[in-house]
């Protein structure tokens, strides 16, 4: 598996970055597990607000008005009122930090509106100038603070205990406890860990976890730990705290052991690989194994439920142009299904299995936007969108060769909107220059 | 107000205060239609 060394952040500038590259963040709206990913629909060009003036020799703190110039994620290109054209004093700001309120929150506390020392005397009036600017102008609705704030409450807590996809072993999970929670990702450290080195990075809605006693629920693999009974303040995570997978019918026309179909292969997320089902677990559960890759034991096959958008019908590549990895060491090339099936003497998992959905996502090619490396999942990085199959994403991380690229689904948790580390704490790596690359 | 995506534009006054005193304007801003 291939995995990339952490950069050091030193000073990325997202704005700045967005700006020389000409490019556009894709929006906030695009990520529906992100704070404020559903109420984002009003934030807009044009749209004015109040910020901290910084351009004042005031000692205390005041504010100014402010319109959204350009949007990229959660950052926005802000223009003090009173510059009209001139974007001379242009700057980037997170449109979710505490300074930002809607136009009517300074009133609203007492505080004055200061411009800009550099263009205090441009008006005389400006009562006037203001009127005219904001009659009929949008800003942000009253509740924002409030919105952004509650968006940031996460339910999982600290020495809370989850089932968690054991990192060393695909096939089975282990019990690990949140030791860390940041902006919705857990840090996990695996039950029976000497020193806490021993963790896993993921989103909370991460189809990785789950609650205690799912494993068994389903007919999961499962190394169980030796110790006996909880620590202090140790508490099982709630069901409800996880995410829910589609209820199916397994009772007539479902997988079976044997089927081929193509999968993004777990250790290698930039390949689509052929793959066969190993086990049929309950719950619409299956476990996946690539072929030409298994491990004798079975310790590589992995658990994707039936509706992921990490399986296709076998054709899946083909249809959509994507290069379909063969199996290690299948020498027949170029791969034809048609053959391998014959010579395999397998059959194909039916296509109606699938899921066809494909949600509205509003991602565009091109798009930037803060993305895990999924082969080293503590790491969030600056990334692209390169490419777009209906709900399947290609991400590349920018700065580093396409073959670190991932095939991510568009609803991942793992995808975030440019501000989203800014926000919320997390450390970002930038791209990668050519001497971080060596 | 303006119906967009199941939100609510609606037009509210909003109070200004400036270092020569305070007044209103009329915006627009969303309200929760959910």
């Amino acid at each position: 598996a291939k995995s990339k060394a952490v950069v050091p952040a030193e000073s990325f500038d997202w704005g700045r970055y967005i700006f020389s590259n000409n490019t556009v963040g894709a929006p906030v709206s695009c990520f529906k597990h992100a704070p404020m990913g559903t109420c984002w629909a009003d934030i807009e060009e044009g749209v004015r607000i109040e910020v901290l003036n910084s351009d004042t020799n005031l000692s205390t703190k005041v504010y100014w008005i402010a319109e959204i110039i350009k949007l990229a994620g959660f950052k926005a290109l802000l223009r003090y009122e009173g510059f009209d054209n001139d974007t001379s004093k242009d700057f980037w700001c997170n449109i979710c930090i505490p300074e930002v309120h809607p136009v009517g929150w300074c009133a609203s506390s007492g505080k004055p509106l200061v411009p800009p020392k550099s263009i205090q005397h441009k008006y005389s009036n400006w009562k006037a100038f203001l009127v005219k600017r904001l009659t009929g102008a949008k800003t942000l609705p009253p509740d924002f603070n409030t919105k952004v704030h509650e968006n940031m409450q996460f339910p999982f807590k600290k020495l809370m205990r989850v089932e968690v996809v054991d990192k060393n072993y695909l096939c089975r999970t282990r019990v690990a406890l949140v030791e860390q929670v940041i902006g919705g990702r857990l840090r996990l450290v695996y039950e029976e860990s000497q020193d806490g080195s021993d963790d896993f990075w993921c989103h909370m809605f991460s189809p990785l976890i789950h609650n205690i006693g799912w494993s068994r629920s389903i007919g999961h693999r499962f190394k169980r730990s030796d110790i006996a009974k909880k620590m202090e303040g140790q508490v099982d995570a709630p069901a409800q705290f996880f995410q829910k997978v589609k209820d199916v019918d397994q009772s007539v026309d479902w997988f079976r052991d044997g089927m081929k179909l193509e999968a993004i292969d777990p250790l290698n997320l930039s390949a689509i690989c052929v793959a066969t089902v190993r086990k049929v677990l309950a719950d619409g559960y299956l476990m996946i194994g690539i072929d030409g890759s298994e491990a004798v034991d079975g310790s590589d096959w992995f658990c994707y439920h039936s509706t992921s958008p990490s399986v296709f019908p076998a054709g899946f590549c083909e249809i959509n142009n994507i290069e379909l990895t063969p199996p290690r060491g299948y020498t027949k090339l170029p791969f034809k299904w048609f053959d391998y099936l014959r010579e395999s003497g397998s059959i194909a998992a039916p296509v109606k299995l699938f899921n066809k959905e494909v949600p509205n996502h509003g991602f565009r090619q091109g798009m930037k936007l803060e993305a895990v490396d999924l082969m080293e999942p503590r790491l969030v990085c600056v990334a692209t969108v390169t490419r777009i199959v209906h709900r399947l994403l290609r991400i590349h991380f920018d700065g580093w060769e396409d073959e670190y690229d991932q095939w991510v689904d568009c609803e991942s948790p793992d995808l975030y909107p440019v501000g989203w580390c800014q926000l919320t704490g997390y450390q970002l790596q930038p791209p990668a220059s050519q001497s971080n690359r060596d | 107000g303006a119906e967009a995506g199941g939100r609510k534009w609606e037009q509210k006054q909003v109070q200004i205060k400036t270092l020569e005193g305070e007044f209103s304007v009329t915006m627009w801003a969303s309200d929760d239609n959910k």
